[in-house]
């Protein structure tokens, strides 16, 4: 998971 | 998840749920462009595609399919409403869709992180997302009647981007963040494009006036 593409955000 | 994040993420929940309800209440989707609503669907689809692919959360899931399926709602009621149908500004909301999507599309195949399916397509959801407004903003400056749910509907799907931005400065401080390029810029110009309707939308609550955008 790459959450420091912001791929978690909305 | 921050304060900033959860309010932007709230704003824009309350900003669609407001525009369901005007649609309900009223039976009208006056003053509401259907160019705008369709681009929603077609940026919610593209960016939640990875909803099949990445579990981040069960909140991340689920406001993913209540974006997906407010939005697809909302064009229903527009397009196929016995009633509600009638309602809509069909020859004012002469915007095309294509001169807004192509070039986001070209754009996200120039300019993007990874060549891959879904980062390319994520990238044209947020090229898209930041100009989605303009056909909604170029219907409201023909409108000689905003009625009150419309401007605050406006000004809340304004401002859940703008709270994104403090969002994506917070994170960089907080969680080792790189820069960003793409979603940062695309979020300001989002939200720049809002600064003018923010001005009068602000105004008009200040003194009490009806809302009115010079032409």
């Amino acid at each position: 998971r790459d959450f420091d593409d912001y791929h978690d955000e909305l | 998840m921050n304060a900033f994040r959860l309010a932007g993420d709230m704003t824009h929940l309350l900003s669609i749920i407001l525009l369901l309800l005007k649609i309900r209440a009223t039976k009208s989707c006056a003053g509401i462009s259907l160019k705008t609503q369709e681009l929603y669907v077609i940026v919610f689809m593209s960016r939640y595609l990875d909803l099949f692919r990445t579990y981040y959360s069960l909140y991340n899931s689920l406001m993913k399919i209540i974006f997906l399926g407010t939005s697809m709602c909302i064009v229903w009621y527009m397009r196929s409403h016995k009633v509600v149908r009638q309602t809509y500004n069909n020859d004012e909301d002469t915007f095309r869709h294509f001169f807004l999507v192509l070039p986001c599309f070209v754009l996200a195949l120039l300019v993007h992180r990874n060549f891959t399916f879904i980062e390319i397509l994520w990238t044209f959801s947020l090229y898209l997302e930041s100009v989605a407004i303009l056909p909604q903003l170029v219907l409201l400056q023909k409108s000689s009647n905003i009625d009150n749910l419309t401007g605050t509907y406006v000004f809340l799907l304004g401002a859940y981007r703008g709270l994104y931005l403090f969002n994506w400065v917070y994170r960089f401080f907080t969680e080792n963040h790189r820069v960003r390029w793409i979603p940062w810029l695309s979020g300001l110009i989002q939200t720049a494009i809002y600064t003018d309707f923010f001005y009068y939308y602000i105004r008009s609550w200040k003194n009490r006036e009806k809302l009115k955008l010079p032409a």
